[in-house]
């Protein structure tokens, strides 16, 4: 199946 | 002291219905430049990036760079509170503890003025890195929207596909598969024109339930624009008029 990525995982935390 | 202006109300109302389904709270950073936004939804999944630049405004002042922590359920029932042609004006101190809302109808000597309390929020920032992206597609957002919704009845995702022919938009689910291709049309900068340019093709699965949040800005403009390059977030980009744009960040459903 499809598993739901969140953008914590792409984008770098300020 | 901080005040913004717009002799229609109408666009700062679209822009809360944009948001307001996917945001429960943000903050608005108001410098001299303009209003800008970042927030996540609380699941982490999307992002909305927004920015009003000042010069948008009928009248903008800000002395004082302010970051504002909002509800956005609060701020969107005042804004129903104006009609689409009163006057809006957002006021501030600096170092605020609220903010006012004022809604002026021509020609009537009526003023409505709201406050809204603003909240503490410790909001986490993203850094967004520059992304050149394998496709971007420009299509009317009406069309768009329409594609969104009408697949979501057939799954819990969309795969959006885009090659030199074109984008396609799939959903399949228990009851059957959805599919609506579209061809990139002849003339290009028109209302109703599907532009494509495309580095390498793409094919990414997103979750129809946030598609149907970021179709919520389509009354914002005529076109939407997706930037889509494989194992990254898609960027549905709308146009706030002549004033900014909203651009919503969606992680991608990858095969376990």
């Amino acid at each position: 199946g499809n598993k739901q990525t969140t953008l914590t995982s792409f984008f770098t935390k300020k | 002291m901080f005040e913004a202006r717009l002799t229609q109300s109408a666009i700062l109302k679209k822009v809360l219905d944009a948001i307001k389904d996917l945001l429960t709270e943000a903050t608005f950073e108001c410098t001299d430049s303009g209003i800008q936004v970042q927030a996540m939804d609380n699941a982490h999944v999307s992002l909305v990036s927004m920015n009003l630049r000042s010069d948008g405004f009928d009248k903008y002042r800000c002395d004082r760079n302010l970051s504002m922590g909002m509800s956005i359920a609060v701020m969107s029932k005042i804004l129903k509170c104006a009609t689409t042609n009163d006057t809006v004006t957002m006021r501030a101190v600096d170092n605020p503890d609220t903010i006012e809302f004022m809604f002026d109808t021509p020609g009537k000597d009526v003023q409505a003025q709201y406050e809204m309390k603003l909240i503490n929020m410790d909001q986490e920032h993203l850094g967004i890195p520059e992304t050149v992206y394998s496709c971007v597609v420009k299509m009317p957002s009406q069309e768009f929207a329409r594609i969104v919704r009408d697949l979501s009845q057939f799954g819990e995702n969309i795969t959006i596909a885009c090659t030199k022919e074109g984008i396609k938009f799939s959903a399949a689910g228990d009851t059957g598969t959805a599919n609506v291709k579209l061809a990139q049309t002849a003339d290009s900068g028109e209302s109703d024109s599907v532009t494509i340019e495309m580095q390498e093709s793409v094919k990414l699965s997103f979750s129809c339930r946030y598609l149907n949040f970021f179709i919520k800005a389509t009354p914002l403009c005529e076109q939407v624009q997706l930037s889509l390059s494989n194992d990254v977030p898609l960027v549905c980009e709308f146009n706030i008029g002549e004033i900014g744009h909203i651009k919503y960040y969606l992680a991608p459903k990858i095969e376990d």
